[in-house]
């Protein structure tokens, strides 16, 4: 494993994005990484729509919530076909779901892999290197007030409630940390980031991990 | 979506310092550990920010299998 690794290097992570009010955080993430996987794969790197993964995952409860798992097996099963952001924007709630024709462009999933990767962080590190970002559920109950540096205390990998993408890790510094990007903008925590310490499953961080395929 | 009121945003926020004193004095020591303070939820209760915020259903993931790791290693 390198010391340091961070899909942001290879320009193959979108920008930072703000959920806003909208209980989305699922649909960020798992669109963060389908957008992550095609650039790795040569497309360019552009904004997915999350409101088509909030208003379509008939799985899952839009802005009310919903789950990862449940949003990727929607896209695997339907094989639906994300759209640019632009063509069917983000408006923070729920709506009634656009349909495309098949024609239409847009970037389907092959497969995902869905596993609990606790006490094998390093595992989870090469999958991280494998098969680009990862979907990670957590428990984000500090993280309202989290402002930067390497989170390690005060978050228990007790109930899973928010939903982000890791980017990276660096073990340059004496605590290794995750590189996990967040969807509550850019002024929140490091430029939109948060650090989690590696090991120890912080926040649950390695419970819940899923890899896309494309 | 009520509209809150300015005592109960002031009362969120008063609750937030006090959180960020407590958070923040157990490691004063430890280098590069979080930092926590006043954002852009500060005006929040736990429990606001968490119905907002925090909507991802949990779901079982199985564990890792070691035969995977060893197809993982070998990737080039």
């Amino acid at each position: 494993l390198p010391l340091r690794f961070d899909w942001r290097d290879r320009h193959v992570v979108t920008q930072v994005r703000n959920q806003q009010a909208c209980g989305g955080c699922w649909a960020f993430s798992v669109v963060g990484a389908v957008e992550s996987v095609c650039a790795i794969k040569g497309e360019p790197l552009e904004d997915l729509s999350v409101q088509q993964v909030i208003d379509c995952s008939y799985n899952n409860y839009g802005c009310s919530g919903g789950s990862t798992l449940n949003a990727l097996n929607w896209l695997n099963k339907t094989q639906v076909k994300l759209v640019r952001d632009s063509e069917y924007p983000f408006k923070a709630q729920s709506g009634l779901c656009h349909y495309f024709s098949d024609s239409h462009s847009g970037f389907s999933i092959k497969g995902f892999s869905a596993y609990d990767f606790s006490d094998q962080e390093d595992q989870m590190a090469k999958a991280l290197l494998t098969f680009g970002p990862l979907v990670v559920v957590v428990d984000a109950v500090s993280w309202q007030d989290y402002l930067g540096g390497v989170i390690q205390h005060h978050c228990s990998s007790g109930e899973a409630n928010h939903a982000v993408l890791i980017t990276g890790f660096d073990r340059t510094g004496s605590t290794p940390y995750w590189i996990v990007r967040n969807s509550w903008g850019s002024s929140w925590g490091v430029d939109g980031y948060a650090h989690v310490k590696m090991g120890g499953n912080i926040c649950g961080i390695a419970d819940s991990v899923s890899a896309v395929f494309v | 979506n009520r509209p809150r009121s300015g005592d109960r945003q002031a009362a969120a926020f008063r609750e937030s310092l006090n959180r960020h004193r407590y958070l923040n004095s157990l490691f004063p020591s430890e280098n590069s550990t979080a930092v926590y303070g006043i954002n852009q939820f500060s005006y929040l209760f736990p429990e606001e920010f968490k119905a907002i915020y925090l909507r991802s259903k949990p779901s079982r993931f199985p564990r890792y299998p070691a035969e995977v790791q060893t197809s993982l290693s070998n990737v080039s």
